[in-house]
């Protein structure tokens, strides 16, 4: 299984470690996961709780469609909403040490894993680039 | 190189048709470009020209950005816009028949490529997703 042993040499750098994610608070305003999400271009960010939980994925579709009424958008309809009201909470995620074979299985369907320890606390993600760089250099090599 | 030539027996599986890829003419209104976009979901999607045409990408972050003022955001700053003016035009694309080892590497950066002919028409895009497939398919097989 040469691609697995490759992939496995490399399985240490797959995680992107929590400090460096750009991430919002459930209890935040919807107003600013919305200028949040736009100045940074990420499509979807994790959502957190009390600083370290994890809870959820946010990106800006969930907020616009919150904007929706039956004909127009009006951007009042987010004043009075949080992220956690609009959040995607039912994410896979897995822990650390992750196992690759898991790893590449949940990849093919999203772009990124949360990475979260039994407790709960957001560790970091792992990212589809991340396993697309070690397959580009194992057939290179 | 058992994995280059694993994807090699795949390649044909990589190509989403440009007619099950939603897409936006450069010349629509971006008014339409934002209500579309919050109804897919797709973080990008491609800008034509006269239907066939690649031109570039959009997200919703593009068009999020050009609403925004020095600390506010006006729906009404888009009414007079069209795709043409937000969208992102210089973004790799790849030829039909195209070559793995170039499509690995330009995955690495890109979350897909546009398929276009040496005349310009679109005729598709391949994902990360469909090479996360075959990676995941050569590891347990
Ligand atoms: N500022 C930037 N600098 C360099 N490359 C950039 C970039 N923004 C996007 N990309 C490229 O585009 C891909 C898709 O980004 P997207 O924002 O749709 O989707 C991203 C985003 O939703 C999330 N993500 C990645 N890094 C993040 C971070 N530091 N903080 C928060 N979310 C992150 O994970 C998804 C997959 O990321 P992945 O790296 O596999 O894939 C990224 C990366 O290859
Ligand atoms: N409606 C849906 N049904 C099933 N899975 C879905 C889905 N929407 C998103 N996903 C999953 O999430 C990944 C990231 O989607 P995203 O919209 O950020 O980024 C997407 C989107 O920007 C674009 N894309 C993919 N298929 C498209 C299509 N039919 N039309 C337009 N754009 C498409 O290519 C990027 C990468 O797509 P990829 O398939 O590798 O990866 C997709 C796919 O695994």
């Amino acid at each position: 299984q040469p691609i697995l042993n490759g992939l496995l040499q490399n399985k240490a750098h797959f995680l992107i470690p929590a400090e460096k994610v750009a991430n919002v608070q459930v209890d935040n305003n919807l107003n600013h996961a919305f200028l949040m999400l736009t100045k940074i271009h990420y499509a979807r960010i994790p959502v957190l709780a009390n600083d370290s939980k994890f809870v959820g994925l946010i990106s800006l579709a969930m907020i616009t469609e919150a904007m929706m009424g039956k004909d127009d958008f009006d951007l009042n309809r987010i004043n009075a909403l949080t992220v956690g009201d609009v959040c995607e909470r039912d994410v896979p995620t897995v822990e650390n040490p992750y196992d690759i074979e898991l790893i590449l299985h949940l990849l093919v369907d999203n772009p990124f894993l949360p990475v979260v320890s039994s407790e709960g606390d957001f560790t970091g993600i792992v990212t589809r680039r991340e396993v697309m760089k070690s397959v580009n250099y194992l057939v290179h090599n």
